[in-house]
């Protein structure tokens, strides 16, 4: 069913493996370095 | 069907990022000491909507020293960052924007600073001068060396100390100590303050004139001192914010 294929999934990205197109969104925080880090 | 809740704000995104425009502009416009500060990076964004059109957030972001002075003309987006080696200091700041109608303002905000540890300087560059403390006796007997050098030597107004800025000392190969300070002028020229010092007094706010001069003097292997100083010319003064608020000693007299 639908809903196992997406559970699924969920449990395949949690081991690290995602569909074939899957692009894993960077953290949201924190934000890039302009500089360098202290 | 109720509607979904934004998403959470992204730290790169640009909303965030024009949050911390906002914020460090209002942190360097609110600042009367040292040195403007650059945006590093954004660690933290919340929002908080009270309603329609009208948002809090709340922001945490790192910045690092800049070379421009807190005083200095210099927009901010033509300020050099301090590389790593000159001894960078990083300041953490939160503070607390509205974002009402779209339009941002700061509430509030809370900063420190604090220099990078000597041991990562050392580990990366074993020759490069530290930061000394600004009550160091070999950076005040530097400081006023150089600002008596600078007053003896014009024909222009009369400079007195307001701040030390930031001081290194180097012991090898030649034992160096050098300093940034601010400096305002006064109401003497020179050759008056040579007369009667006392009577020299700072120009008040709407008149004002800062400056800053960097110097560096040689103990050894051979004695040696140069200073130049730069007048920014008359600056309009933030309304609330005492450009003179701070005290105007000389060195060796508390200056801390």
């Amino acid at each position: 069913s639908v809903a196992k294929r997406a559970v699924a999934e969920v449990a395949q990205r949690d081991k690290g493996i995602h569909p074939v197109g899957f692009v894993p969104l960077p953290p949201p925080c924190p934000g890039k370095i302009r500089h360098f880090k202290i | 069907v109720p509607a979904a809740p934004p998403a959470p704000l992204g730290c790169d995104d640009p909303e965030s990022e024009a949050a911390a425009e906002v914020a460090v502009s209002y942190i360097n416009g609110h600042s009367r000491h040292g040195y403007k500060f650059a945006l590093n990076r954004i660690e933290n964004i919340r929002v908080l909507p009270q309603g329609p059109n009208n948002d809090i957030i709340f922001l945490e972001v790192d910045l690092l020293e800049t070379t421009c002075p807190i005083l200095s003309p210099t927009l901010l987006a033509n300020c050099t960052v301090r590389s790593f080696t000159d001894h960078a200091v990083e300041g953490d700041c939160d503070v607390k924007l509205q974002k009402l109608n779209g339009q941002l303002s700061v509430l509030a905000s809370k900063c420190h600073s604090h220099a990078d540890s000597s041991e990562d300087i050392i580990q990366i560059c074993p020759d490069c001068p530290l930061l000394a403390r600004l009550n160091d006796t070999e950076v005040l007997a530097a400081v006023t060396a150089a600002l008596n050098d600078h007053n003896s030597k014009t024909t222009d107004a009369y400079l007195k100390l307001l701040e030390i800025g930031r001081a290194r000392i180097q012991y090898n190969p030649a034992h160096v100590v050098s300093a940034e300070f601010a400096v305002a002028a006064t109401n003497c020229s020179a050759a008056e303050a040579k007369a009667n010092v006392e009577s020299c007094q700072l120009l008040p706010d709407d008149q004002s004139n800062f400056g800053f001069c960097t110097a560096t003097k040689v103990i050894r292997p051979t004695e040696d001192l140069s200073v130049d100083c730069q007048l920014y010319g008359h600056q309009v003064p933030t309304p609330g914010v005492p450009f003179l608020s701070r005290v105007s000693q000389p060195p060796g007299q508390d200056a801390t």
